[in-house]
């Protein structure tokens, strides 16, 4: 259990400040907007309005005593590097920064922000590479070329069995668990035999998986 | 290989065009400014100036030749479910939304958008699981109660070897492999000896995972 405090209510920060509070954290809302507190007290443990570039403002609450703070701050960005600036010198363990650009990013790293997140261009990644391999339905990144891959069953291994499609040694990847509606079978034996709609959680190097799934 | 439009080339429009044309794929980029027009044409396949409520400049540049096109525009949602509703009418196969909100997700899809997208509030909940599980570096749910985790070496294990630490039959997690500064060691053997800063990609049970990520 973590303590946090989130300056900025805008979608980023609202959704982060609940997110958190879900998650069993103990979170304080800020925002200079009083109706944005208004509308989140009832959804985290404290909230607070006041203008988080007034160092005084953010003496009052004691802001040093957080672990992590981030800074949710878009559209103004000297009242994000001001924030920023503000709970480095209250001695704030972690401050993690929202930004709107790489230069921004740059800018706040310099000034002390511990992370910097682009979450409109983040998501962009994450959905251009979702488009990009249609028959993978959801794909884990490990790093160094190996990845886990929710994928489709290739259609011409419907109706064989693991033992007779011998993935590991013909395909190079290891199948680690299947789904078929809302059962899961986990590490398929030998005589399982695959079905047409199933899904296969997929273990392997990048391009084993991509061939795999590509399979006709 | 696919074909892509983008329309409305905000932070998350002009982030996702790039990211699909270094993916390989044939992109469209449009947008009623024609500065950041000028600014992605040479980023991209076609890049296009104009106002995509107008049902007759999306015909005059064949829309609905594409497989999917992207709403992103953002603060006029007025724009963007009249953009959806043109596509929609003019045969476009998928079109994916960018929303604000719950209630605008809602009447994006009752107007025919396939998929709808809220950037912020999507980075702002894997924030707060990145936040949540500090000994989890990444975390990967692939539903059904099971996930593949990165997570940094539990103490206790450190320069025990993998037959002594029996990881699968005590804790009830797949080791699939462990990273060591740039090295990749995958299906550790039984005389494998852990290291201090080796990182683990664990497969399992959400709660078994979490419980080894906590070994004291
Ligand atoms: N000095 C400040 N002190 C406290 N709150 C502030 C300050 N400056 C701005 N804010 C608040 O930060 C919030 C988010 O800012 P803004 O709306 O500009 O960001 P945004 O990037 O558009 O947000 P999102 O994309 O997450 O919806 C606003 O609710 C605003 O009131
Ligand atoms: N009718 C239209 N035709 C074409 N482009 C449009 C139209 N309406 C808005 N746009 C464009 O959509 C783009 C994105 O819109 P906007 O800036 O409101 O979204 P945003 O949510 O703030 O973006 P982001 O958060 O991704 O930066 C703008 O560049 C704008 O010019």
């Amino acid at each position: 259990q973590q303590e946090f405090a989130i300056i900025g209510l805008g979608r980023f920060g609202y959704s982060l400040a609940v997110a958190l509070e879900e998650h069993g954290h103990t979170v304080m809302a800020i925002d200079k907007d009083t109706k944005l507190v208004q509308s989140i007290v009832d959804l985290v443990t404290h909230a607070a309005s006041l203008d988080s570039t007034q160092e005084d403002a953010l003496k009052a609450i004691d802001i040093g005593a957080f672990d992590t703070v981030i800074v949710a701050i878009g559209n103004d960005f000297e009242a994000n590097l001001l924030t920023t600036v503000n709970l480095k010198a209250l001695g704030v363990r972690r401050v993690i920064c929202k930004s709107q650009t790489n230069r921004q990013c740059d800018i706040l790293r310099r000034l002390g922000a511990d992370q910097v997140i682009q979450p409109e261009q983040n998501s962009a990644h994450r959905l251009a590479e979702e488009l990009s391999t249609p028959a993978i339905i959801e794909h884990f990144n490990l790093g160094q070329g190996y990845s886990v891959a929710e994928i489709m069953l290739p259609n011409p291994l419907a109706w064989k069995s693991m033992g007779q499609c011998d993935i590991r040694n013909k395909h190079h990847v290891n199948i680690l668990l299947i789904k078929r509606g809302d059962e899961v079978l986990i590490s398929p034996r030998a005589d399982t035999i695959l079905q047409k709609d199933d899904i296969l959680i997929v273990f392997g190097e990048d391009l084993h998986i991509s061939q795999f799934s590509n399979l006709t």
